[in-house]
């Protein structure tokens, strides 16, 4: 059985899919077999990694119930990827529905039973698809940037989180929440950073994701950030922070 | 009859909400009686100018057809929001019916009768929300990031715009993609900038919003970015903009 993690935050544009994709492709470097689920219909984990999007094959097709022939393989040997493609977007509504869910999530456990690791870009979104997402996993990852508006909807997705926990999947649990784009010259970016730590203790991810913008030039390039210039600190951020992960989850 | 502009793209984080909140401000600030029109469920326009979420009046007040005692004022005089709340979630699914469309047009044709203009801030998706605000405005103005991935976006943005304006709002025009959090001193922002002038020419706003801190500062403050720090770029970038969408608009 897989560790299963989504990553998710409905405020747009926190570093969600650079988050999936640098952390999918670091635990893939460090041995474990990865699996990445680009369940956003924006599709960017999906081009972030140089792949193509394919409506037959991919999470449209898991949505469908189809579970052969679905994979990409990427430029990272353990790293595979269920794509996403524009059509994604008919998942809201499909996933909203009660046999929705259980139809893609029945086909995700075979297409992900054979990994360590699966992880699931959600959209900046709290409908059928992130809520589906939220059923489905061991934990998930909140990433988010110090700003006022990304802590505004920190409360929303917790509650969510709660919500799930207590109804469709009690061993739903908060891995923690990971500060991204982070500037220390920036004093507010501080005086968030300490408030965050005061409310959510723990919660808080000790790494940090410093702003750095070899993370947005290889995504570009279709690479993750540690075979762009594994010597840039977007790519020993994401290296920390798969090792302070790995000691959470349940390392088999 | 107002000059209706929504503020658009389903790539989250690009800068919808400051530049819907800032633009609104600047125009109310230049004479133009404006209505902001909050449609995203996570409410950033309604606190970044400091009021208060309530489901019983704006935006989901009109979703369900009311017209009275909707509005709210601001801090700047000729500026009134129809604000959100976190229930407006549920007007997804309402407003990918028809019904739902009709129903909420008729409101906000009468909401929005007294005002010169009415802007409205959309959420990170291309769902019902979006694409309603899409059927009811004049022109769409679409921030974007000079990033990879919010490039890769502005497709998807461009063809839903011509499907609307084939379909159900021949007069929908884009106004222009406006650039924001642009940063001078990285190589790549340049090219992604040359790239979009070769392609969209005279589409792209001769107006770029440079990365500036103060705006993030002053919707932390619940002010527009003109209240908080009018000398500022990130105030000069606005008020430029403001100047150059209203030589675009039908000027009354
Ligand atoms: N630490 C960082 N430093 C610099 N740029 C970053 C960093 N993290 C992300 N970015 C860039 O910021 C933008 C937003 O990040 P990303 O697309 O990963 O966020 P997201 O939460 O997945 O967005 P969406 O809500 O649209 O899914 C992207 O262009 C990305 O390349
Ligand atoms: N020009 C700028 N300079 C610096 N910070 C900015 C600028 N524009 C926006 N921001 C900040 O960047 C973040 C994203 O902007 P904003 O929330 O307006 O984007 P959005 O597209 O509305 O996001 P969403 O997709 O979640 O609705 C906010 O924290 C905002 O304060
Ligand atoms: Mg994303
Ligand atoms: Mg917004």
């Amino acid at each position: 059985m897989p560790l299963r993690t989504a990553i998710a935050n409905q405020k747009g544009g926190v570093g969600k899919t650079t988050t999936a994709m640098n952390l999918a492709a670091v635990l893939a470097i460090g041995g474990r077999r990865t699996l990445l689920i680009d369940f956003d219909p924006q599709g960017n984990a999906t081009t972030g990694l140089g792949l193509p999007k394919d409506p037959a094959r991919g999470t449209m097709a898991a949505v469908r119930g189809v579970v052969d022939g679905v994979l990409s393989p990427t430029p990272v040997e353990k790293l595979q990827v269920l794509a996403s493609c524009p059509d994604l977007v008919e998942a809201e509504g499909l996933l909203s529905r009660k046999e929705g869910r259980e139809r893609v999530r029945a086909a995700l456990d075979t297409i992900g039973a054979d990994f360590d690791e699966v992880l699931l870009d959600c959209p900046p979104s709290m409908g059928g698809i992130t809520r589906a997402a939220l059923g489905w996993v061991d934990r998930v990852v909140v990433p988010i940037q110090c700003e006022f508006f990304a802590m505004e909807g920190l409360t929303q997705i917790l509650s969510v989180i709660e919500q799930v926990r207590t109804g469709e999947n009690p061993r739903l649990e908060l891995a923690g929440v990971v500060l991204t784009m982070f500037d220390p010259r920036l004093p507010f970016h501080q005086e968030v950073l300490e408030n965050l730590r005061a409310h959510l203790k723990e919660k808080v991810c000790r790494t940090i994701i410093p702003r750095d913008v070899a993370l947005a030039e290889a995504a570009s390039h279709g690479v993750p950030v540690v075979d762009y210039d594994c010597l840039s600190l977007g790519a020993y951020g994401y290296l920390e922070l798969g090792k302070e992960l790995a000691r959470h989850g349940g390392e088999a």
